[in-house]
């Protein structure tokens, strides 16, 4: 099972 | 104020195409050195970025505006040019509407109606990629038509030098492997080995807009979001997908 990351995780 | 004029209509509906696969609605920030969009779509997943520079245009003059657009109406405005027509776009700032106008034997104007669409002053996240691909824009989109057959979604890799696109089914696999000296690919410049797995929706959104022979730039890492860019008409249109992980 995958789950789909958003953008905000790269944001930094 | 706001003027431009595209020689070919039909380049610009390709960039508006692209963007409102993924966007409902848009901010044009224009200034005197041409226009800039960049907006993430509703689920927060996919950022698009859009720069046409002045030089892109037939002529170009605007002062600082940001133009909000209802990407759908104008996607179906644009959708309205003919072959040989010319675009103009002009900002009529009384009315508070776009002046859309299609220039070929006859003059055909439509004013669509501008939306408090506040710009994101978001940037493109500078994100450093172990990987980076140059490669055809069918070669790449033909294998995502391959992964279709078998999940909805695709496993980007490096792998020993090779670019590889992935799909596992519950029962069924797809894999394109492209190699550094095939025709497809321009240049490979490879770091490391790499693996992220993407929407595949999202991916054939994003490169809808390129022609076959249109050239990719996709930029790819573990577990990272990836980066592909291209050029239609002068202009250039950035993308960034987040990946899906296991969990």
């Amino acid at each position: 099972k995958t789950k789909q990351l958003t953008l905000e995780a790269f944001f930094k | 104020m706001f003027k431009a004029v595209i020689s070919e209509a039909k380049e610009f509906k390709k960039i508006i195409d692209a963007a409102s696969n993924l966007l409902d609605e848009i901010c044009f920030e224009v200034s005197e050195d041409g226009i800039k969009a960049r907006a993430m779509d509703p689920s927060h997943v996919a950022l698009v970025s859009m720069d046409i520079p002045k030089e892109a245009f037939e002529e170009y003059e605007a002062d600082v505006h940001d133009i909000g657009i209802d990407l759908e109406a104008f996607k179906k405005i644009m959708n309205r040019a003919k072959a040989k027509d010319k675009l103009i776009l002009e900002l009529d700032e009384e009315k508070n509407k776009l002046n859309v106008i299609f220039k070929g034997t006859a003059r055909r104007k439509f004013a669509l109606a501008l939306y408090d669409v506040s710009s994101s002053n978001l940037q493109v996240p500078d994100i450093e990629y172990p990987n980076e691909i140059l490669i055809k824009a069918g070669a790449f989109v033909d294998a995502l038509k391959d992964a279709d057959l078998v999940n909805d979604h695709v496993a980007l890799k490096v792998d020993d030098g090779k670019f590889i696109i992935y799909a596992k089914g519950d029962l069924n696999e797809s894999e394109t492997i492209f190699e550094e000296d095939s025709e497809d690919i321009i240049s490979m410049n490879i770091g490391e080995n790499a693996r992220s797995t993407f929407n595949l929706e999202y991916l054939k959104d994003m490169t809808k807009a390129a022609s076959s022979d249109d050239i990719l730039k996709i930029c790819i890492g573990t577990d990272m979001p990836v980066k592909i860019e291209y050029d239609i008409g002068g202009a250039n249109l950035t993308f960034l997908l987040a990946p899906r992980i296991e969990s």
